[in-house]
């Protein structure tokens, strides 16, 4: 049906031909469908006179409806296979480009995306997000860490001490995602996990969804005390971001070898939160033998 | 002390919620990345001393001393893996367990080979940066190619170190099927 397949060791992805959109992930003996998209929300502008007239600012992420746009329906796409990785080059636009990449003895698929300057046209500032979306019957729940710590759980329009009316779909439902983000099927006992390599803002808007917003530009001050738009810049333009996110699935109540699912992804957060350092020096034309 | 001192004291000054939040004035965030990356550079000299006690280095003399660099590999730079002909990669293993850690290094060039603490070849692959990266705004940097390889078995709180070096000549035994654009399905 137009699928291709990409295999390293025991991962697997899918990928569509024609779109050049991820179609779907196999890992621990599970294959999951799956798309992946950049999209963005458009940022309120405001007088900030009362709550209802507060701009999406530096404070906080306020859509301007609760419409989200996609940057591009399709991605032209590059393969690279090698033998110790496969890479999947994505270009959605001409700011937004990505690599997903398969690693040898590796248990996670990494997406590697590079988002930015963010245009400035059309008035209202553009807050980027990309979104997993997967089959998985979720009944509005996902799940969200502290600091790395506790993992909390979350139920769309919902709060567990008090009676809550949602006002505004997306913001009323973001969380704060310091190192990971996961939904699951229970009735399946599938998971699907996000871990990121800093904190982002994320939410599951709809069953079956994961989306993290991974950079934005506001061009109104929200008046709540930086008194500045916040569209942040550096050597006169707008910032380039560069950031991965790693992406573990499975049934979280097989063990894979020795591991469950949940400690297969504790591994992966450490190694990627203390992730090894690397010092590099000259050896003065030193052979191997004499350096050592 | 005094070279710690400074990365110290960014990171006190990041404490603060604007650093965390991003709720910053645009004249501040930069001044937060002045005041890390000086923070960074002072600890570099401590980081330096540091490695070379834990690998047995006289300090003290300079033609034994190492002199261990850091790179904004976030940005695919390295002044010593992009001038030198061959250079040391020296990795370290913060966790209290062993760890394998894939090592991606910014070259110039595609004819690279990698020898591990024990002087055995390892498996190495050179892969092209993607555009993007090229175009990053500050980014002063030639390399247009990545060298991956696995440094394996990393020892707990411990460092391994391998060995680079430029050959002569071009690859021949590529095992790699290079980026090709919408690949066929039956490839």
């Amino acid at each position: 049906n137009g699928d291709v397949e990409v295999t390293k060791g025991d991962i697997g992805l899918t990928y569509n031909e024609e779109t050049g959109l991820l179609t779907g992930i196999k890992m621990n003996g599970e294959y999951i469908p799956i798309t992946q998209k950049f999209l963005l929300y458009r940022g309120f502008i405001g007088n900030n006179g009362n709550s209802a007239n507060r701009s999406s600012g530096a404070y906080i992420f306020r859509p301007n409806d609760s419409n989200v746009y996609t940057v591009s329906e399709k991605a032209t796409i590059e393969t690279y296979l090698g033998s110790l990785i496969v890479e999947i080059r994505q270009t959605f636009s001409d700011w937004i480009s990505q690599t997903i990449r398969l690693y040898c003895s590796e248990n996670f698929v990494e997406f590697d995306w590079i988002v930015g300057p963010i245009p400035t046209d059309g008035g209202n500032g553009k807050e980027i997000i990309t979104r997993y979306t997967t089959t998985l019957k979720t009944n509005s729940t996902f799940y969200t860490d502290s600091n790395g710590k506790e993992i909390l759980k979350r139920v769309r329009n919902f709060r567990p001490t008090w009676d809550l009316n949602v006002f505004e779909n997306a913001s009323g439902n973001y969380y704060p995602v310091t190192s990971k983000i996961s939904i699951r099927d229970e009735t399946n006992g599938l998971e699907v996990a996000v871990l990121t390599d800093r904190p982002e803002g994320g939410s599951s808007l709809s069953d079956g969804e994961i989306e993290l917003m991974i950079h934005r530009n506001c061009f109104a001050d929200d008046s709540f005390g930086v008194g500045e738009a916040l569209n942040e810049y550096a050597y006169g333009k707008g910032l380039v971001v560069r950031g991965s996110h790693y992406f573990s699935s499975g049934s979280f109540l097989k063990l894979t070898g020795d591991q469950t699912l949940a400690s297969q992804q504790k591994d992966i957060a450490q190694r990627k939160l203390l992730r090894a350092w690397t010092f590099l020096a000259p050896t003065d034309g030193l052979s191997f033998k004499e350096y050592k | 002390e005094d070279n710690l001192n400074s990365l110290r004291e960014a990171m006190g000054v990041l404490q603060h919620h604007d650093a965390i939040t991003g709720t910053e004035k645009q004249h501040v965030a930069a001044d937060y990345a002045r005041l890390l990356n000086r923070g960074f550079n002072q600890c570099s000299t401590a980081t330096k001393t540091a490695l070379n006690k834990l690998a047995n280095n006289d300090t003290n003399n300079s033609s034994t001393a190492v002199e261990y660099q850091q790179c904004q590999f976030n940005i695919s730079e390295c002044t010593v893996s992009e001038n030198e002909n061959s250079f040391v990669v020296t990795i370290y293993n913060p966790l209290s367990r062993p760890v394998n850690n894939y090592v991606r290094l910014p070259v110039l060039h595609d004819n690279y080979e990698v020898h591990d603490p024990e002087g055995k070849k390892i498996a190495t692959e050179t892969i092209s940066l993607p555009k993007a990266i090229l175009n990053i705004p500050g980014r002063d940097s030639k390399a247009t190619q990545e060298i991956l390889f696995l440094a394996e078995n990393l020892p707990p709180l411990g460092f391994k170190t391998y060995y680079v070096s430029k050959t002569e000549g071009v690859v021949s035994n590529k095992t790699h099927q290079e980026f090709q654009a919408n690949p066929n399905k039956n490839s």
